[in-house]
């Protein structure tokens, strides 16, 4: 898995 | 999405519902922390930004000109609707020390250096104890009503939901955002002792009542 921020998370 | 997610952000809505619905009809906002519902407003314009350059979804982009116009509402009815309601003597919880960790937390451990990136990070960790003015108010004054109590395991639940969500898309999806499980676990973690006494007290039918 990548780090990465979910962008489609409120 | 998953179901834990909507039902979360479904909690955080019903949250802010009763939030709303306490202070019309007591037509007080006693018992409420100006201070965390002034970090929320913060939160929520800070992490929304990307309103302007990045569309998710019509349910995304709903969720959060709600949430900023909500959260700004309570501000309104607090600070002049129902503003002789609210007694600043007992909501003296310290918010720099919060908001100055969520800087300088946010500047060292982002994903990107960049101003709007940076500005996500410090919602995230702004968020994750936001809630503590509040919680200390509740500490001081020992007791809370029920409706307030109802409001706050409501947004508990929502932040408690988000954790399977993470455990689910850890599972289905390549991607994972270990700034928001941290900051999240954390913010879940300072419920627990307020969950213990809800569950203990207030669905039991009592009132919400600290050992003194």
């Amino acid at each position: 898995e990548k780090a990465e921020r979910a962008k489609d998370e409120l | 999405m998953n179901l834990f997610r909507l039902l979360g952000d479904l909690s955080h809505l019903a949250s802010i519902f009763i939030l709303i619905h306490k202070i019309q009809t007591t037509r007080s906002c006693r018992g409420i922390s100006f201070q965390t519902q002034a970090l929320y407003v913060t939160v929520f314009v800070a992490r929304y930004i990307d309103l302007f350059f990045r569309w998710i979804s019509l349910y995304n982009f709903f969720m959060k000109i709600f949430f900023i116009a909500s959260s700004v509402y309570i501000l309104y009815l607090m600070k002049y609707r129902y503003r002789p309601t609210h007694d600043p003597s007992i909501d003296t919880f310290k918010v720099e020390y919060l908001v100055g960790p969520a800087v300088v937390l946010s500047l060292i451990f982002n994903y990107k250096f960049e101003f709007t990136e940076i500005l996500w990070t410090f919602s995230i960790y702004l968020e994750a104890v936001a809630i503590l003015p509040q919680l200390f108010m509740l500490q001081r004054t020992g007791e809370a009503e029920t409706i307030t109590t109802h409001y706050l395991a409501a947004l508990g639940a929502y932040r408690a939901l988000y954790i399977p969500n993470w455990i689910y898309r850890y599972f289905t999806e390549d991607v994972v955002d270990p700034i928001a499980i941290v900051a999240g676990l954390v913010q879940t973690g300072l419920y627990l002792d307020f969950f213990y006494v809800y569950f203990t007290k207030v669905l039991q039918g009592q009132k919400f009542e600290l050992p003194a």
